[in-house]
């Protein structure tokens, strides 16, 4: 599943920009 | 919990909502009723007010992430005007993707979930989010666009040709019935959280940390409506009804949206909202 929404996986693992 | 925790999550996510959406419910009732002293919207009514508002529109952006800047779908400048104004709102609506995303990480014991499940959860619950943050941007004569930067009117929308003229108008009829509900921005925060934590998303490996979550959120949201809103002891059940009507809602406008990429062989579909609405519904 991960690899068919490549772009959500990435921005829920990237660090929140609010919290560095 | 007892309702010190549950008063306490309140305030962490009406914190979140805060931080991470630019037009809060009160932003847009300030700008709706002309009381911004003086920064009154760019109205959009016609093709020479959309060609004068391109300015506006591309103004103001929240910070876009370098990966993130690759997939912006390019400038046509000789495109024509429905599919334009149609890949505004997309671009406005991808930078509103990124929004819901970090607030849903900011929920209590989110990030915890399987990682599949997260996925599912931000997919199908995303749009049904934006949906309900659109509504207080809305009145009977149009909607709010741009971080509140323009008004475009709902006569506007209408005018635009077949099937584009049909993509606002149900939302435009959901709007006016959530508005009566009167909801501030800190219960607005407490549903979007119930939203996004579903547990009959289809395709959820690990329901119950899911529901365990939203169900200390409903208990938040239901002792927070009965102390901001003690006149109106139905609001609790009235709010969880809308969730039916979104989900209507949403399906529509997937479907509209999975007809348009057929139809409308010049239409650039977002690859994030591309992503979300793919085998959706």
């Amino acid at each position: 599943l991960t690899e068919r929404h490549k772009i959500l996986h990435r921005l829920l693992q990237d660090s929140s920009p609010a919290e560095g | 919990p007892e309702s010190a925790d549950l008063r306490a999550l309140s305030r962490q996510l009406c914190l979140s909502y805060h931080r991470h959406f630019p037009l809060t419910k009160s932003k847009a009732k300030a700008i709706l009723s002309g009381k911004t002293h003086g920064n009154s919207p760019f109205v959009i009514h016609d093709m020479k007010s959309l060609t004068a508002g391109q300015y506006f529109i591309n103004c103001r952006q929240l910070p876009v992430l370098e990966h993130q800047r690759s997939i912006l779908p390019p400038e046509e400048p000789a495109e024509e005007l429905e599919l334009s104004v149609f890949r505004r709102i997309q671009f406005r609506s991808a930078e509103a993707v990124q929004e819901v995303t970090e607030f849903t990480k900011s929920i209590p014991g989110f990030t915890e979930l399987d990682m599949n499940d997260q996925v599912i959860l931000l997919k199908y619950g995303v749009i049904e989010v934006m949906t309900t943050m659109l509504a207080p941007l809305m009145n009977k004569d149009g909607t709010l666009f741009a971080y509140g930067q323009i008004f475009m009117t709902r006569e506007f929308l209408k005018s635009l040709r077949k099937p584009f003229c049909e993509m606002m108008e149900l939302k435009f009829e959901f709007a006016a019935k959530f508005n009566l509900l009167e909801l501030d921005d800190s219960d607005m925060a407490l549903f979007f959280a119930v939203i996004i934590l579903s547990g009959d998303r289809p395709g959820l490996v690990n329901v119950k940390p899911i529901e365990d979550l939203q169900e200390t959120v409903l208990q938040a949201l239901e002792l927070q409506l009965k102390t901001i809103h003690p006149d109106c002891p139905q609001l609790f059940a009235k709010l969880l009804q809308k969730m039916t009507d979104l989900r209507q809602l949403v399906a529509n406008h997937v479907r509209l949206i999975h007809l348009l990429k057929k139809q409308e062989l010049q239409m650039c579909l977002h690859p994030l909202l591309q992503e979300i609405m793919r085998d959706l519904y």
